[in-house]
């Protein structure tokens, strides 16, 4: 594994860690999508269905083990804690998943490697996971107020994809690792919903400001 | 390189 990977990982890692934190110290998910936590559930569980059948590592192992688990909690206390769920901006959230699922499940029936079950599910979970945070960042640009936790959050999670493109750039030139066309597209498609945050992340950093995206 | 080049990321 080289240093681009770990780094994606462990950005990614952070970046539940921070939402779990807010969640359960901050007892809030104000600024928080659940359309977009929901579709990360779906992403996850789509792609690991290959957990029980194939093993590639102790660390690949415990690290999907480790999304799953969090990915549905988060959704849990954001639903049912009785006092995060009344910090939910519901009435901001109202992105319809439908609109990303079926034509992510549609592409992924047209387009794939092979077309069995759990490779169709895998390509599927590559196109949602790329559009998955859209709901966030919508909720984000009605939001006046976005807390620090909040930006850092949406943050390292773009940072985790912008890794993973360094990964692959790695693995090509340096590692000899087949193109891939499916992942990375999507990988680039997904880093590059990103641009616009990190542009006015950046920004707000540099002159000490709060984070507030144009609408 | 192996078939799985991408299926061991997460």
């Amino acid at each position: 594994m080289n240093a681009f990977r770990l780094a994606g990982d462990m950005t990614h890692l952070l970046s539940i860690i921070l939402l779990l934190h807010k969640i359960r110290a901050m007892k809030s998910c104000a600024g928080i999508s659940l359309r977009t936590q929901e579709l990360y559930v779906i992403v996850f569980v789509t792609r690991y269905v290959d957990l029980s059948m194939k093993y590639y590592s102790f660390y690949n192992s415990i690290m999907k083990i480790v999304f799953l688990g969090t990915s549905i909690s988060i959704v849990w206390y954001m639903r049912y804690h009785k006092v995060v769920k009344q910090t939910y901006n519901k009435d901001v959230d109202t992105f319809r998943h439908i609109f990303l699922i079926l034509p992510c499940f549609v592409l992924a029936l047209l387009i794939n490697r092979a077309f069995t079950v759990i490779e169709v599910l895998w390509t599927f979970s590559l196109y949602l996971e790329a559009v998955a945070i859209l709901p966030q960042l919508v909720l984000l640009q009605r939001s006046r107020n976005i807390d620090n936790l909040t930006g850092n959050y949406v943050f390292l999670l773009g940072a985790y994809r912008a890794f993973y493109l360094l990964n692959w750039i790695y693995r090509f030139f340096i590692e000899n690792h087949q193109v891939r066309w499916i992942p990375w597209l999507s990988g680039l498609l997904q880093t590059a919903i990103y641009a616009d945050f990190f542009y006015y992340y950046i920004k707000s950093w540099k002159n000490r400001e709060k984070l507030k995206l144009p609408a | 390189a192996d078939q799985s080049s991408v299926k061991d990321e997460l």
